[in-house]
């Protein structure tokens, strides 16, 4: 474990803890997107199919549980607490985000390390993971005002992957020089979506203005 | 043995 893994998890876990708080305590789930969160669902599913049949520490197991868990109770909320489900942008969360899941399952088919049930799953949670996060922006472009738990929640997101890009580079200098192309590619491409909003989210912090992403 | 490509990222 090095210290741009630690920070690029921990980063993920905040932005968790923000989006969570965002929904519990406002008792709202305006400007998040319903479909990205049910994405992140399946990423969780088909990524952590090892859970239980391969150990690595108490770290990597506890995180496993906290990512399903926390994952699969943001769904619930959205989708059915009697207050929160109210407050969902239904009319403005209008991504396709099956042809996300499709394309996702087509390319890890196509393109893989080894042709196995495990392995085509894991595939395909990194290639699922890189374009979930855009039913998100989708819909925060269309949002007139970002709340700023939201901005901050996205930003979070985004700089996790950002992380992991420098474990990648990490690790492949120190540790095993191997060449790992798809999870790097794809938090490549995971990161690089995230360049605008990053963008705006820093001028806004900088100009100390409401963040706004052009339409 | 653990795979070449070990899966113990998150």
């Amino acid at each position: 474990m090095n210290l741009f893994r630690l920070l690029g998890d921990m980063t993920h876990l905040l932005s968790i803890v923000v989006l969570l708080l965002k929904i519990r305590t406002v008792k709202s789930c305006a400007g998040i997107s319903l479909k990205t969160q049910e994405l992140y669902v399946i990423v969780f599913l088909t990524r952590y199919l090892d859970l239980f049949t391969k150990y690595y520490s108490v770290y990597n197991t506890a995180m496993k549980l906290v990512f399903l868990g926390t994952s699969i109770g943001i769904v619930w909320y959205m989708r059915y607490h009697k207050v929160v489900k109210q407050t969902y942008s239904k009319d403005e969360d209008t991504f396709k985000h099956y042809f996300l899941i499709l394309l996702s399952i087509i390319l890890a088919l196509l393109i893989h390390r080894a042709f196995d049930v495990i392995e085509v799953l894991w595939t395909f949670s990194l290639y699922l993971e890189a374009v979930a996060i855009l039913p998100q922006l989708v819909l925060l472009q269309k949002s007139r005002n970002i709340d700023t738990l939201t901005g901050d929640y996205v930003f979070l997101l985004g700089a996790y992957r950002a992380l992991y890009i420098l474990n990648w580079v990490y690790r492949f200098l120190m540790e095993n020089h191997k060449f790992r192309w798809i999870p790097w590619i794809s938090g490549l491409v995971q990161t690089a979506l995230y360049a605008d909003f990053f963008y705006y989210y820093i001028k806004s912090w900088k100009n100390r203005e409401k963040l706004k992403l052009p339409a | 043995a653990q795979d070449p490509f070990t899966k113990d990222e998150l």
